[in-house]
């Protein structure tokens, strides 16, 4: 059975700017994530990469990597990265631009924002079905605290921990505020 | 584990040796350098909650399993991506359109004995909602394959400016000596990014930073009782004697079954009946003769 499994197995698998993102925002930008349930190989591996795009100005959500490393390439453009460590010192907030590469550590939080019209990179993953998790926005691990418990834990006023719970409606690629939306090519 | 790591002259009882406050509550710790730890790949901490007590939610590079010594409170965890499930009946105040109440992903109740299972990376609250103090021992598998960073337990706190409880170890060995100032994983960022990604103004981005906030530690006081959406604890069921009584029954119940095999079809059928229809008591009703014959669905 070795010839209908192991010996053709699919090896390639395109992620470029795939016309089926997993997340898209046509203001913000959108990003797709290749993993071992679409593509069986990178069970073996350990692996797993991810393609992103993020358009002038809009912003990733602050995020960490759930059960993964993540090593990223700048593929074109430039970007301000933020990586905060679980003592709250930024270990890197700074520009990266094209040609460099910037590790981030499981667990580390970090944000992106873009600083040119079509700022791309790839992401390689150490686990073959990564997990990120957001801290900002709709379904973020916030928003689904409940109310009381962001209330005390961020030591807010009820209203103060509603709007921290509910005010960014965007779940992962934010659009540039008003001011700075990039004019519709 | 390093080479012969594992290899004992003689084991040692370890007790905790270092103890952070919180203003509800004490994080001991064990030294996860110690050669029965570091050969065993884990890290130990006794978290003890007085009264009203909230330890902060965070997450941690490792699995966690905690068991509870004492007491009893309310826990939750936030997977990534699932949905807030528990949610209350929207209110509608007087003239205007529905108050946009809370929703939430799954809260649980924990009580002395239980043990709870906390995946890499989730982050994870516990509430002492009981009359005594909770003590919960918690097991971290450093060296766990989920785990991609080294053998110290990080606790990456979601809010607050407390220190953290294992790094000690890290900077003690390392001779960086310099205490670490206390932060979450949010007070890294830079302002204009924190009120851009979570659309809040600079006030609130200064309490999410832990700026305004003077509350030691961790574990912090909730004044007045955290008020969550949770069902109410069922009583507890089943004592032994209840048990021993339940026994009996099904017992007498498969007699009669073997007598009477036809009846008891429909005695089962009302018995299931009345279990569906009382959860939780056990209702039995004399057998009556059915003159038509039920449906079964």
């Amino acid at each position: 059975g070795l010839e209908e499994t192991l010996c053709t197995m699919k090896l390639r698998h395109n992620i470029g700017e795939s016309t089926s993102p997993d997340a898209y925002n046509p203001q913000a930008g959108r990003f797709k994530t290749l993993t071992s349930i679409d593509f069986p190989i990178l069970g073996w591996l350990g692996l797993a990469a991810e393609h992103g795009s993020i358009y002038k100005n809009a912003l990733f959500v602050p995020y960490y990597n759930v059960n993964a490393n993540s090593i990223l390439y700048v593929l074109n453009g430039s970007a301000w990265f933020q990586v905060v460590d679980c003592s709250g010192n930024a270990v890197f907030n700074g520009e990266l631009n094209e040609g460099q590469v910037l590790t981030i550590p499981q667990n580390y939080a970090a944000a992106i924002k873009s600083l040119s019209d079509n700022f791309r990179y790839v992401a390689f993953k150490t686990n073959d079905i990564p997990q990120i998790a957001t801290l900002a926005g709709a379904n973020s691990e916030i928003s689904a605290l409940p109310l009381e418990v962001v209330a005390h834990a961020f030591n807010l006023n009820r209203d103060q921990a509603r709007q921290l719970k509910n005010n960014n409606p965007y779940k992962f690629l934010v659009p540039p505020p008003q001011s700075q939306l990039r004019a519709v090519a | 584990p390093q080479e012969n790591e594992c290899q004992f002259q003689r084991l040692n009882a370890l007790e905790p040796d270092n103890t952070v406050q919180s203003e509800a509550g004490t994080i001991e710790t064990w030294n996860p350098k110690n050669d029965e730890l570091r050969c065993a790949g884990v890290a130990l901490s006794r978290c003890t909650i007085q009264r009203n007590g909230l330890r902060r939610p965070f997450y941690t590079n490792a699995p966690q399993e905690i068991y509870i010594q004492q007491g009893r409170g309310i826990f939750g965890m936030i997977f990534p991506g699932c949905g807030e499930t528990y949610e209350e009946p929207q209110e509608s105040e007087k003239g205007q359109g529905p108050r946009p109440q809370d929703r939430h992903q799954k809260v649980e109740h924990f009580k002395e004995g239980d043990i709870i299972a906390v995946p890499t990376g989730i982050p994870f609250w516990m509430y002492n909602d009981g009359q005594t103090p909770v003590v919960a021992i918690t097991l971290i598998d450093t060296t766990n394959l989920d785990n991609q960073l080294d053998q110290i337990p990080r606790r990456f706190y979601l809010s607050g400016n407390q220190e953290q409880e294992f790094l000690q170890y890290q900077e003690k060995e390392g001779g960086q000596g310099q205490q670490q100032e206390g932060g979450n994983v949010l007070s890294g960022f830079d302002d204009e990014f924190l009120e851009e990604a979570l659309s809040v103004n600079k006030e609130i981005v200064r309490n999410i930073k832990g700026k305004n906030d003077d509350r030691e530690g961790g574990i912090v006081e909730v004044k007045g009782g955290l008020k969550v959406i949770i069902p109410p604890t069922m009583r507890p069921r089943h004592g032994r004697e209840e048990e021993e009584e339940e026994e009996e029954e099904d017992e007498r119940r498969g007699d009669r079954r073997r007598r009477h095999p036809h009846h008891h079809h429909h005695e089962e059928e009302e018995e299931e009946e009345e279990e569906w229809s009382h959860q939780v008591r056990r209702v039995r009703r004399p057998h009556r003769h059915h003159h038509h014959r039920k449906d079964r669905n």
